[in-house]
């Protein structure tokens, strides 16, 4: 049985497609089977990973015309698999209304296939719409990137309110694995004071390790490789491997 | 008869609401008559501002149940008015569905308070969902903040082709206005890449101005405050002040 996790923050532009490609590939360095799939019609986290997103992708998923299995395929890193998506996906927003039980589509089409990973990630768009929503009625835990800025911590609220009505309408195993604070700079007063905030609000589920902004991180997607590929010295890459060791740890 | 902007991008954290507060903001430094519209439900623009959303806000506005005169505030800012928001626009999602129409509401509440502006700038969630299309069914123009990275430019074939239906469909007088690019950085590989890409995409439409990576722009909404306002010596300050100036000569 994977664990599944979503990362999602209706936040645009925080890093979650960021973590979702790093922190995946860093876990499949470590030896673990690691399934990501892209919830966001945007497909950055499938362009991301050089893949390309040709029929069936997971808004056939989705919509119960492919099984999880015809939409996956393998990627060149170790130990990742993708489960791709493009424009189309958004037409679930439409296929949806009315329908019964819709949030649970994604939840029931990646139970076929969740033995055969240690971990499922969830990129998330940027919103908390009917995608966002089926992942967490999917998700074992949400993982939060939180930019380390005003605007990211002003949503949180929000975001947590979105979790518990579907911890007590869809998915009561759902819990907050954790916060991970991105594109964070020492330097500043502005992502202390936004550290500080996060740990007041969540305390012990904001992770140690912090992602520091680099430009490599934001080089490397134009590649279609993960950091640990793309440039394993660089600093993002050193701190996608001590979240993926600290997330491990974690879960122990 | 005012000028109305709509600044929309589907990708998330490119600076729709940075570039929304400060080019507003800057234009009533200028002496031009301004309206900001927040038509994003996280409400970034109106906390930004430093303004609070009680009802009577966009929501209630744009399912007919108040004027956008009883929503518009006055800012201590120069020249400049806000139609605040929050969460409970996402409603209008669902009061849409199967609505005549649906597209023109944000356009027809407009019409109502357009002479008593010269501009109106219409701030964007990440998306290219309703709230979005009605922003372009409503406007003479569409302004992209671009972030000078990988991801932001994967994403402008979408939104050309959103735009390309909404001309055809909704509001031919829409053009694209600009492209804006922000978050910029001369000294990077991967900023001056995007922006050869933006310029042969786009051509003459590329603002010559742009706004480099100032940590004071992501400083000052925590004060509830426009650059311009928060520190007007700061890089930012001075990039958004070109920015307005080149935005009228434009339309000059
Ligand atoms: N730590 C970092 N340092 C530098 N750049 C980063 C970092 N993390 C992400 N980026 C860059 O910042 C931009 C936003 O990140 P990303 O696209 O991962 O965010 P997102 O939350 O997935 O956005 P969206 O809300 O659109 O889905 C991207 O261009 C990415 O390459
Ligand atoms: N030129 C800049 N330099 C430094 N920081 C910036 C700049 N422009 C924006 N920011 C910061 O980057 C983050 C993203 O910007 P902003 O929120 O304006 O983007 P957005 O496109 O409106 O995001 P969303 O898609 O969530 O609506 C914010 O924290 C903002 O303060
Ligand atoms: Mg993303
Ligand atoms: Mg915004």
């Amino acid at each position: 049985m994977a664990t599944v996790v979503s990362l999602a923050n209706q936040k645009g532009g925080v890093g979650k497609t960021t973590t979702a490609i790093n922190l995946s590939s860093a876990l499949g360095v470590l030896e673990k089977r690691v399934l990501l799939v892209d919830c966001d019609p945007q497909g950055n986290a499938t362009r991301g990973l050089g893949c390309r997103a040709d029929a069936p992708h997971l808004y056939h998923v989705m919509v119960g015309e492919a099984k999880a299995a015809d939409a996956i395929r393998p990627t060149k890193f170790p130990g990742l698999s993708v489960l791709p998506s493009d424009r189309e996906l958004v037409g679930v927003e439409v296929e949806f209304v009315g329908r019964e039980d819709w949030e649970k589509q994604l939840r029931w089409a990646l139970r076929e296939i969740d033995d055969q990973y240690d971990f499922i990630f969830l990129d998330c768009p940027p919103s908390l719409g009917h995608l966002t929503v089926n992942t967490l009625a999917a998700a074992d835990m949400i993982l939060v990137p939180l930019q380390s800025e005003y605007y990211a911590l002003e949503g949180i609220s929000e975001l947590v309110a979105t979790v518990r009505r579907v911890q007590s309408h869809l998915n009561p195993q759902l819990e907050i694995g954790g916060i991970l604070l991105t594109m964070y700079d020492d330097r500043t007063n502005l992502s202390q004071d936004v550290a500080a905030e996060a740990r007041r609000f969540f305390e012990g589920k904001v992770f140690k390790n912090k992602v520091p902004r680099n430009i490599r991180l934001a080089e490397a997607p134009s590649h279609g490789l993960p950091i640990l590929q793309y440039d394993i010295k660089s600093r993002g890459a050193i701190a996608y491997l001590a979240v993926a060791r600290e997330f491990l740890k974690r879960l122990a």
